[in-house]
């Protein structure tokens, strides 16, 4: 049981690297045991650069760059241990427009192994639903669920005539 | 295994019996403006699965997610969620092919869970979701505002992140 | 002391309950003494209901609720006690459009009074600007400040040509 | 008063001396993609302004501030940064009608503070800007992320949120 824990911990390390290079489009990261002769009480530390950029601590990394790191890492969980469904809730928030396609590529891809339930606000991410809820409170205070097109968002990703659905 | 199929009815603030399908596979959004119950949502799938904290639920107890009313309707007695999964790929620890969970929580507090109709404890829901990181705190759900935690900021933190995925 | 105290929370509370109200086009919120008797020991709640909603603890307000609240009281704050210049980071990231433009609209109010300096990824925040910074790496992990057309920003905020800069 | 100009040269991601000029009044947004140096910006003001604590500027020890490099220029030994302001309404604790703020640090940790060119302590720093909002932690700033923590979840954590502003 140490054993698949460590096995499992290998497995997430070696998605985690490959997994954040795609994300980034290059750069290098890694996860590793702070002690590795003691796998069962040892903190885990992460290393991570963004391409171009030197190792430094994670924490001067840019808001942009801890959730694209921190979806690498959240991603090489599911590729070691695929869950049947995953729910993420408003993740790319703090993502511009070109970090934003590179999730949402990566996230088409890991939809051919689970089922993937997301909640955002970003019309990029949108694009790449194959099933779109929108939910709304046309009573206040009272939500509702409406099935949504995508021709019926506007530039900005909202339900651009609400009156109608 | 997938998800199918998602019926809320009095939980927050789906005070209409609320129902969403799912497809097999695919990414589906969940869209729209502030506010209007988008995380509602994904707490309900939480709170049926076992989701015992409230804090978790944004919520101070846990009869705080019963639909509490507005300016125009009373508050409700009764909060209800039901999911249905597909269980064909054997994947829950159990024989049927489709499985159905529900949760119901009244004012007074008490709480019970069916599962394909027969009541069942927390603990028999708790075992089914074993090993598939949907049960309450597992890695497939990742809520607003939680990403960053994810890179928590010492070492030993991150390793309890890590174990329950693992 | 102690009154100069009380009497700046007495202000802050006003204008938070007013601003709110603009925020949120309606609705109410308050900030009081947990303990009025002891104002200098006591702490401070915060009661606030969105238009058409119960009141309910702040815990259960969406994400961008909790912003908007958020941006009431802190601009509550700059009213009764202005700065010379504030620094928001990023603090419209939660917002959705409607949202997003009636806090700019209030802050465009505020800056009658102060200076302030924004960084945002929202088109519709930049659109207010009346001065655009760009700061980008053509040399990767290299900063350069690059002053910015409204017209350079594609629709979705971004510096739509950096090579031309 | 208001902000006039602030030069950066070494700080963080900011290898070349950098110029941001500030208009009186208005508003001045700041844009470009993830991790190109926006937040590094606005820790450069707080950093002049006296903010001591390298946890506050994400970092471990203050030095981590100084340029330290990248796979095709060397890391530097020092970090300055200039704020002027504009003093014609004597906001300011100072006769001075224009005010300079300089501070560098030295690889060696070593660090010092200048206004209007004369040598000042950090204490003097803190003084000058006393009841602005502008110092290390003052309300003028709201760093990314933080905006939830105005809500701080417990009453007597507000009041420190609140008291630090009045
Ligand atoms: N017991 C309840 N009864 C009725 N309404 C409730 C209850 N609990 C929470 N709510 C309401 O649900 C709303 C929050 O919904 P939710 O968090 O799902 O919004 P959201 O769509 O995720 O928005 P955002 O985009 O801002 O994150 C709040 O306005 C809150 O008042
Ligand atoms: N001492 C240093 N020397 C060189 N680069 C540094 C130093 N400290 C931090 N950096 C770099 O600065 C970058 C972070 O910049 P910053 O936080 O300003 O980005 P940002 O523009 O705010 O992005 P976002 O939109 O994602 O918040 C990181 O990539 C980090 O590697
Ligand atoms: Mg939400
Ligand atoms: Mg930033």
């Amino acid at each position: 049981s140490t054993q698949m824990f460590v096995d499992t911990f290998e497995a997430v390390s070696e998605h985690f690297s490959s997994i954040f290079r795609r994300l980034f489009g290059g750069g290098k990261a890694e996860i590793f045991f702070e002690d590795p002769a003691c796998p069962l009480e040892s903190g885990i530390e992460i290393k991570a650069r963004p391409p171009g950029k030197e190792f430094r601590s994670i924490t001067l990394l840019s808001g942009g760059e801890r959730t694209m790191t921190a979806v690498a890492l959240l991603f090489a969980i599911f590729r070691a241990h695929p869950a049947p469904c995953a729910f993420l809730d408003e993740v790319d928030a703090a993502l511009d427009e070109d970090n934003t396609e590179r999730f949402c590529l990566m996230l088409e891809d890991f939809t051919a192994e689970s089922q993937f339930v997301v909640v955002t606000h970003s019309k990029r991410t949108m694009e790449k639903a194959t099933l779109l809820y929108g939910v709304t409170m046309p009573e206040r205070g009272v939500s509702r669920r409406v099935a949504v097109q995508l021709e019926q968002l506007n530039a900005e990703g909202q339900i651009a005539d609400l009156a109608s659905l | 295994m997938h998800l199918k199929r998602l019926i809320v009815h009095g939980f927050k603030s789906f005070a209409d019996r609320t129902v969403f399908d799912f497809e097999r596979g695919g990414l589906t959004c969940v869209v729209g403006p502030n506010g209007c119950g988008k995380s509602n949502v994904f707490e309900a799938i939480r709170w049926v699965l076992g989701e015992q904290r409230p804090t978790s639920l944004r919520s101070r107890e846990l009869t705080d997610v019963i639909f509490n009313g507005t300016v125009r309707r009373p508050p409700m007695g009764l909060c209800q969620g039901t999911i249905v999964f597909d269980n064909e790929s054997g994947t829950l620890q159990t024989d049927a092919t489709e499985v159905e969970v529900t949760r119901r929580v009244f004012r007074s507090g008490e709480t019970d869970y069916l599962v394909n109709g027969s009541p069942v404890r927390l603990k028999d829901i708790r075992d089914l979701f074993a090993g598939t990181g949907l049960g309450a705190g597992g890695y497939a759900f990742m809520e607003q505002g939680r990403i960053d935690q994810v890179l928590a900021s010492n070492a030993v933190e991150r390793r309890r992140v890590f174990e329950e995925a693992a």
